[in-house]
């Protein structure tokens, strides 16, 4: 099944 | 100080009611560029990022960089108060605990004004860099609004494919499938009306509806909608502004 990602995963944090 | 003039208020108030409903507190930056937003939802699936660019204003000016701390919930209400096609003034101090909205009617001598006090918003800001994308898509927005409503009565989760010559929405679900393809044309009568497709690898993703849902609230601000899309990495979805843009970042769905 497909899992719902987190946008923090692919983005850094300034 | 920040003084930004719209030379109609009907831009401010699409852009509010597009992003209201994906973030509610978010920090407007007003710089001599224009002012930016970046804020994501609070299940931290989709990024909204705005460019409101100077260029859009009839007068801008704002001498140093200032941070409007808004609660767009409150700002929707009031931006609500003014008409379409009002002159609409922004007028904020350097250090200021409210921004202030003038509303002036063009047919007559009426001047509305209204004043938003504002909140300190502690939020993380998150560096994106450019990339290339698998590929890119155009199209006219209210085509990709239509079809994202059309599939989310089926299933809570679109599939995009992207090959060279198609674009396939999808949508799977307990009461049935769902699917419309969209073949790359050039409309020269129309130019807003064409859908092109650049591609570098063929895509295969899948997203929430809930949070297209959001995201096609834009679709009044452009005549047509860019979507980058690559394999396993957050979709970017872009409706163009006369200067700027309004984007919303969104991450897929996948198997770990």
């Amino acid at each position: 099944t497909k899992k719902q990602q987190n946008i923090f995963s692919f983005f850094s944090k300034l | 100080m920040l003084e930004g003039k719209f030379e109609e208020a009907s831009l401010l108030k699409k852009v509010v009611e597009s992003i209201k409903d994906s973030v509610q507190l978010c920090n407007f930056v007003c710089s001599e560029h224009g002012i930016t937003v970046q804020a994501v939802d609070d299940s931290r699936v989709l990024l909204v990022s705005l460019l409101i660019g100077n260029e859009v204003f009839s007068d801008y000016r704002c001498d140093r960089n200032i941070t409007l701390g808004v609660d767009l919930k409150s700002f929707a209400k009031i931006i609500r108060c003014g008409g379409n096609d009002d002159y609409l003034t922004l007028i904020a101090e350097d250090s200021p605990d409210s921004v202030t909205l003038v509303f002036e009617d063009k047919n007559s001598d009426r001047i509305s004004e209204y004043s938003l006090k504002l909140m300190e918003i502690d939020n993380e800001f998150l560096k994106i860099d450019d990339m290339d994308y698998d590929s890119v898509i155009k199209m006219p927005s209210i085509d990709f609004q239509k079809i994202c409503r059309d599939l989310s009565t089926l299933s809570e989760s679109l599939q995009i494919l992207i090959t060279k010559d198609s674009i396939k929405f999808m949508a799977e679900g307990e009461t049935g499938n769902g699917s419309v393809i969209l073949k790359p044309r050039t409309d020269i009568d129309k130019p807003e009306q064409s859908i092109t497709v650049k591609l570098n690898n063929a895509v295969n993703s899948t997203f929430g509806l809930k949070y297209i849902a959001d995201i096609v609230k834009g679709t009044s601000l452009s005549n047509q909608i860019v979507i980058k899309i690559s394999n396993r990495t957050p979709a970017l979805f872009e409706y163009k502004l006369q200067s700027g843009y309004l984007r919303f970042y969104l991450a897929p769905k996948f198997e770990d």
